[in-house]
């Protein structure tokens, strides 16, 4: 019954384990990243893997971007901005961030500001 | 998100998060979902960060992040972070870092940081409380002896609270929501009851990695804003991850 009103806070969950049912989407592919490579070319076969779904995403940010400023100036300072921040972001942040830039194709100011979004957010 | 560092009562340490992020960035009225949320799921990816072919540590990442919200330094310790919200937030941080003023640490590039070279969780929780920081956070952090499990409560230039398990007081548990353990969380958004409700409910005799995952999958633990859940044992070097939903009716937070 607690669970139909707000917070619909339910009784404890017991054998949801191993993970099934309408609560598991499913489960979380394995990569390795190999500290020995540049720091450019470390999250290449990750990034190429995942390349259509992080243009969704930060496709999805720059919607809500331009939802708060129609005009399109709020992406466009990210895109003009930022990539002057990625170069004094400390190493090997800053050079494994253009690597994540280039084998994407999304623009460098772009992909900062996903790796930066935890101290922007709290704005 | 709501983090947990618990030791069962063999001392084995038992690290579990549910990592909800995408609060008020477009709620999908259709399909009662936040656009952000839902957008992050397929990114999430468990990596392996190895050297000389040598694993050093292992997180569980969205795809295109280069810091660290979750991680395993296998035998030595677990970390997660949590969101501490501040007036002293990160804007300032970001203004005084584009001035020019840059002592601080982007807290994802320290988690990262601390996960590939510190060496012991005494070294991560110094780390981890002294390091100046451009933005607040909470550090929840296992280690891999009895006792070895805090919350470190964190502004941007100051360690303000370290809460450690502490068998003597009966504390078998730390937990973590987004609000100061010492204050009641905000009543529209308490996670944290539910969760120690079921943690005691467990009692440090039957947690589990198993057990753990069931309170991480209890309303409103589990919520429309969860996109992963993970689960870690820092003495088998063990870290799993699963992508979630939650089925209505569920809390947007």
């Amino acid at each position: 019954s607690a669970q139909f009103v707000p917070p619909f806070t339910e009784d404890c969950r017991s054998h949801m384990y191993p993970p099934n049912g309408p609560t598991f989407r499913g489960a979380v592919a394995w990569y390795t990243v190999d500290l020995d490579l540049p720091p450019s070319k470390r999250w290449n076969t990750l990034i190429a893997d995942k390349k259509t779904d992080l243009v969704t995403m930060i496709q999805a940010i720059r919607d809500l971007a331009d939802a708060f400023v129609p005009s399109g100036r709020l992406v466009e300072l990210v895109d003009v901005t930022l990539p002057l921040m990625a170069n004094t972001l400390p190493d090997p942040f800053s050079e494994e961030i253009k690597g994540i830039a280039a084998v994407s194709g999304i623009p460098l100011g772009e992909v900062v500001l996903f790796n930066i979004f935890y101290e922007v957010f709290t704005v | 998100c709501t983090s947990i560092v618990a030791e069962d009562d063999k001392g084995n340490l038992l690290h579990g998060r549910n990592l909800d992020f995408g609060l008020f960035m477009g709620w999908d009225v259709k399909n009662k979902s936040w656009i952000i949320s839902e957008k992050l799921k397929p990114l999430v990816v468990n990596l392996d960060f190895k050297r000389n072919n040598q694993t050093v540590f292992k997180s569980t990442n969205f795809a295109g992040y280069v810091g660290m919200l979750t991680g395993i330094k296998p035998h030595t310790f677990t970390l997660t972070m949590n969101e501490r919200f501040s007036l002293d937030g990160g804007y300032i941080g970001i203004l005084e870092w584009i001035l020019g003023q840059r002592d601080g640490m982007w807290m994802s590039f320290l988690t990262r940081s601390v996960l590939e070279n510190a060496n012991s969780y005494e070294e991560a929780k110094t780390r981890l409380a002294t390091t100046k920081l451009l933005a607040p956070a909470y550090f929840i952090l296992g280690g891999n002896q009895t006792g070895q499990g805090c919350i470190i409560t964190r502004s941007r230039t100051l360690s303000i609270d370290l809460l450690e398990i502490d068998l003597k007081l009966n504390r078998w548990y730390v937990l973590e929501t987004n609000y100061d353990h010492w204050e009641q969380p905000l009543f529209l958004d308490d996670r944290r009851t539910p969760a120690m409700k079921c943690m005691n409910q467990v009692t440090q005799k039957n947690i589990s990695l198993k057990t753990m995952y069931d309170i991480l999958s209890t309303k409103p633990v589990l919520n429309k804003l969860t996109t992963y859940t993970t689960l870690m044992q820092v003495s088998t070097g063990n870290l799993e991850s699963y992508i979630r939903d939650c089925p209505n009716p569920c809390m947007p937070w």
